[in-house]
C-alpha cells in the first residue's frame, strides 16, 4: 500500500 | 490538501467548538457523554504524539495543538466543573468493552510494529467507535437537545468528508491507507442512523427524541 512516511492527516 | 479534507478539518473544529460552547453558556453537561469525551482525548493523544517527532506544515501543528486542547477542556468541564450537571446514571456504556478489543486489534493489524505506529493506530480505530457512548446514552434517554444534534452532525460529517479525501487522493496522488480508510468506513456507518434523524427531525425544526 502507498503511504507517505509520516502521517499528513490529522 | 484538498477541499474535502479542508472542510473536514473545519467540520471536526466546529464540532468541538460548538459542544464546548454548548457546555460553557448552558453552564451545564446534560446530555453529554462524558465517557465519549474522555475516548476523543485519549484518541488525540495517542495520534498526535507525533507533535514531538516530525513537523508537517503550520496548519498541522495548530490543528493538532487545537484538537488536543479543545478536547481537554471539555472532558475538564464535564467531569471537573460542572460536574454537578453530568449525568453520570444514564452515561452508562462500558468503555472497557471498545478499549481493549481495540487495543488489541492495534497491536495485531498495523503498518509497522513500533510504539509510536501502534499508538496511532490504535487512535484511529478508537476514533472509530469513540461517538458509542454518546449514541448509547441518547438511545438510553430518548432524546438529544438540538445543539448536542448540531455537534454530532458536524463530528459525523467530518469523517465522511474524508472518505472523499481518501477518493481524491486516490486518484490525484495515489495516496491510500487501509487503515484509516476501513475506520473512517466504519466510523461513518455508524453515524448513518443518526444522519437519517438529524435530516428528517431536526432540519425541520423538531427536537430529536425517539419513540419509548
Amino acid at each position: 500500500a502507498a503511504r507517505t512516511q509520516q502521517h499528513d492527516e490529522l | 490538501m484538498n477541499i474535502f479534507r479542508l472542510t473536514g478539518d473545519l467540520s471536526h473544529l466546529a464540532a468541538i467548538i460548538i459542544l464546548l460552547l454548548k457546555i460553557w453558556k448552558s453552564r451545564s453537561c446534560a446530555g453529554i457523554s462524558g465517557k465519549s469525551q474522555i475516548l476523543f482525548a485519549i484518541v488525540f493523544t495517542a495520534r498526535y504524539l507525533d507533535l514531538l517527532t516530525s513537523f508537517i506544515s503550520v496548519y498541522n501543528t495548530s490543528m493538532k495543538v487545537i484538537y488536543i486542547g479543545c478536547a481537554y477542556a471539555t472532558v475538564y468541564l464535564i467531569y471537573a466543573k460542572f460536574r454537578a450537571t453530568y449525568d453520570g446514571n444514564h452515561d452508562s456504556f462500558r468503555v472497557e468493552f471498545l478499549v481493549v478489543p481495540v487495543g488489541g486489534l492495534a497491536v495485531l493489524i498495523n503498518h509497522t510494529f513500533s510504539p509510536l505506529e501502534i499508538l496511532w493506530t490504535f487512535s484511529i480505530y478508537l476514533e472509530s467507535v469513540a461517538i458509542l457512548p454518546q449514541l448509547f446514552m441518547i438511545s438510553k434517554t430518548g432524546e438529544a437537545e438540538t445543539i448536542t444534534t448540531h455537534y454530532l452532525f458536524c463530528l459525523g460529517m467530518y469523517r465522511t468528508l474524508y472518505l472523499f479525501n481518501w477518493v481524491w487522493r486516490f486518484y490525484f496522488e495515489g495516496f491510500f491507507d487501509m487503515i484509516a480508510i476501513v475506520a473512517g468506513l466504519v466510523q461513518t456507518v455508524l453515524y448513518c442512523d443518526f444522519f437519517y434523524l438529524y435530516v428528517t427531525k431536526v432540519l425541520k425544526g423538531k427536537k430529536l427524541s425517539l419513540p419509548a
